[in-house]
């Protein structure tokens, strides 16, 4: 069986709001580290990897590994009644039809329990290739949004150019074209307000910003976003959280 | 002209 006791329920609202639009259906992969999933979008473009650690709970118990196969708008229905401070409790029993759901008051006033069928989901677990990255690009999670956001209004995707003089991202589109062009930086004050850029190799790389804008859906998850990029491969942009990751993989545009 | 990969060409599985 699973018993999973999770501090603040902000995090697992926050965390399904960042993934419900590109992934409708998962397989919730317990086991004795903890919780996990991996899931592509439908057109095989992106792909979603989330780790819960057990560490992040208190107390976190999973007997034998179970797949909990969830309809993540209708989880994500269920959570909309968890107040973002409350504590929820997961259980679920070996073989289950049923997650049951938890969400207590800070002060234990208030017991809200729920029960949400499960669905059979056959899913194929990739092999995603250890990669050493020529790029490891970090920076504030609100200006990668900002950015994302920005181009999108220009162009459908966004040429990433990673070099020794900054990284840069670049749209054009029939309006015409704009740019934002990053400098390393150091705030040892706040390091989630820091840009550093970590390069092997410069990395030039296009991707749709569609998906891009999608995964800053994250961004309430985290102060910093970390691009990892290396040519010819898909994007990895990882989202660390106390506790466990979001991690995003977008396939890159090529040229035809 | 740029076209759209699919993470299938680089993901074993996909």
């Amino acid at each position: 069986m699973l018993e999973a006791r999770l501090a603040q329920a902000a995090v697992l609202k926050k965390t399904l709001d960042a993934i419900k639009e590109l992934v409708t259906d998962a397989n919730f992969d317990c086991s004795d580290g903890g919780i996990s999933l991996q899931a592509m979008d439908n057109s095989h473009v992106a792909l979603v990897s989330l780790l819960l650690r057990a560490d992040g709970f208190e107390p976190y118990r999973c007997d034998r590994n179970l797949a909990l196969g969830i309809n993540l708008n209708s989880l994500s229905k269920v959570l909309r009644s968890a107040q973002n401070e409350d504590i929820i409790t997961l259980k679920a029993a070996d073989d289950p039809d049923n997650l049951s759901l938890t969400f207590e008051s800070q002060n234990q006033d208030r017991i809200s329990e729920y029960e949400m069928k499960l669905m059979d989901i056959d899913q194929e677990h990739l092999g995603i290739p250890e990669t050493a990255y020529a790029a490891v690009i970090t920076m504030p999670a609100a200006e990668f949004q900002r950015i994302c956001r920005d181009l999108s209004g220009i162009s459908e995707s966004v040429t990433i150019d990673a070099s020794k003089d900054g990284v840069k991202f670049a749209s054009a589109g029939d309006i015409g074209n704009g740019s934002v062009t990053l400098k390393q930086t150091h705030n040892p004050e706040e390091p989630a307000l820091s840009t550093s850029i970590e390069l092997s190799e410069s990395v030039t790389l296009t991707f749709s910003l569609k998906y891009l804008v999608n995964f800053t859906k994250a961004t309430p998850l985290a102060g910093a976003v970390t691009l990892q990029m290396s040519n010819d491969v898909p994007l990895l942009v990882e989202y660390k959280m106390e506790g466990g990751y979001l991690r995003y993989y977008l396939a890159p545009k090529i040229q035809d | 002209k740029s076209k759209q990969s699919s993470l299938s060409s680089f993901f074993s599985g996909a």
